[in-house]
């Protein structure tokens, strides 16, 4: 009798499950209409079958966003377990769109659905990339700006993940500050 | 225990034959 290894058709549980969103800019609806969920995922197996079948970020027309967010937490400010928490935002500029945006996203998504974050992980609520005429955004949405050992955690090991300089800062900003900004910067609480 | 997974391991699964 032959012994099967589970490994060989098992697929593998992610820690969490998942909801991909996608948002197409469309001035005649609402923000809320433009959202669309376009499927949800817990396994590796599943993530990637979703990824390579869709667009590469690159290729979206300005406006649009991709959103991965745990199952259960909506992309958008508003949600529960959004509102008290912040942003970790990555600026692109439009030359990096043809050189780090679609990496940078990969990335990105390696490091939610890894648990790239150890224990700090439970803190993630999702991320986000926007694809914007002006300059592309990406930023990891987490749950309390106030948790500053979460955050600062979560910040330090994004900014190595990316590869980004260690010259080159990047902000955290609280998503009650960049709601009621009045300018078109918002104030950071954290750095790194 | 979580269930973490490092960017190599997943980016070995990303052209893997689908599973049945």
């Amino acid at each position: 009798q032959e012994v099967v290894n589970p490994e060989d058709y098992i697929k593998h549980p992610l820690q969490n499950r998942w909801a991909l969103w996608f948002f197409k800019n469309d001035k005649s609806k609402t923000w809320q209409a433009n959202l669309r969920l376009i499927a949800k995922f817990d396994t590796v197996e599943d993530f990637w079958a979703l990824y390579n079948h869709i667009q590469l970020s690159s290729n979206l027309i300005s406006g649009c966003d991709y959103s991965l967010f745990k199952d259960g937490i909506e992309p958008m400010w508003e949600d529960e377990r959004n509102k008290r928490g912040g942003r970790w935002l990555i600026t692109l500029s439009k030359q990096q769109r043809r050189a780090d945006l679609d990496r940078f996203w990969l990335e990105t998504l390696l490091c939610l659905v890894g648990e790239a974050f150890d224990d700090h992980s439970d803190e993630v609520c999702g991320a986000v990339v926007n694809i914007r005429t002006k300059g592309d955004k990406i930023a990891i949405w987490t749950a309390d700006y106030a948790n500053k050992e979460s955050v600062t955690h979560i910040g330090r090991v994004y900014k190595e993940r990316l590869g980004v300089p260690a010259k080159v800062i990047i902000g955290y900003q609280s998503h009650a500050d960049t709601a009621t900004k009045s300018g078109s910067t918002t104030k950071n609480k954290f750095v790194v | 225990k979580k269930k973490q997974y490092n960017r190599d391991f997943l980016l070995g699964f990303q052209f893997m034959p689908a599973c049945v």
